[in-house]
């Protein structure tokens, strides 16, 4: 027996949003730490890592570790059904092919229950261990998405560097080329306006532009986003998601044939 | 000519 109970039900709205584009069908994982999730795009060069801990949740039931297989484009069809402020809650029973989201709305008036048939879904999960970075970039996630987005127009690949000088996002294309410096900004009004850059060392990093832009539909889920670099190691984009965990999406770089 | 990694160069099954 399952049963958990998200009062912020917009936070798995935002989650299925961010990740539904990337990933076409994944296992979600429930144990006692919590709801998780981890999936590679198809071509194996990107990476969805979700946490939701059981903690987050306002009622949190999982007799026994469960993996249940979403195709999540549908999944998403039927989160979209949930209103923005209501209270999702996730049920399935032992041994059912199928779960069920029952979303109230905020006064209790209006109560729905929406079943979807759950599948086998054949995935890989990968051992990913704690490592040391070169760099680790906090900015606001909209900043973030903007250069992005800003780039992808002008080329496909953009070069992260990361100097005592701040982070350079780069490009180039048939058109021109394109550099956005961000320096390290402390003096904001609020926190979440911030760029941090914390550098060990200097660091060079090529990566495909069209999976930073789906990363960016998590930007709803966090105000700053994190970006994990080492010279030897995916690229690691994380939104906080607060209270309850987090969605990381990992990145293999591109290299000099 | 640049080459894309895959992830799964970086991290094994578990």
């Amino acid at each position: 027996m399952l049963e958990l109970r998200l009062v912020q039900g917009s936070l798995l709205k935002k989650v299925l949003e961010a990740i539904k584009d990337l990933v076409t069908d994944a296992n979600f994982d429930c144990s006692a730490t919590g709801f998780s999730l981890q999936a590679m795009d198809s071509s194996h060069v990107a990476l969805v890592s979700l946490l939701l801990r059981s903690e987050g949740f306002e009622h949190y039931r999982c007799d026994r570790n469960i993996s249940m297989g979403m195709n999540l484009n549908n999944m998403a069809k039927m989160l979209k059904c949930a209103g923005n402020d209501d209270i999702i809650t996730l049920k399935a029973d032992d041994g059912s092919d199928t779960v069920t989201f029952m979303f109230e709305s905020p006064t209790q008036d209006k109560i729905s229950d929406f079943e979807m048939k759950l599948m086998d879904v054949d995935s890989e999960h990968l051992g990913i261990p704690e490592a040391e970075y070169h760099a680790i970039v906090r900015m606001p996630s909209t900043e973030f998405a903007r250069i992005c987005k800003d780039l992808s127009s002008i080329g496909d690949t953009v070069v992260i560097s990361v100097t005592k000088e701040g982070v350079k996002f780069s490009t180039s294309g048939d058109i021109g080329t394109a550099n956005v410096v961000c320096r390290q900004n402390t003096t904001v009004d609020k926190p979440e306006d911030a760029t941090i850059v914390e550098m060990n060392e200097p660091v060079s990093l090529t990566f495909a532009l069209r999976y930073f832009n789906s990363f960016t539909k998590g930007t709803p889920l966090s105000n700053t986003v994190t970006i994990s670099l080492s010279s030897e190691l995916p690229v690691v984009v994380e939104y906080k998601i607060a209270e309850m965990g987090h969605l990381r999406f990992y990145l293999a770089p591109k290299i000099e044939e | 000519q640049s080459l894309q990694l895959s992830i799964t160069e970086f991290y094994r099954s578990s």
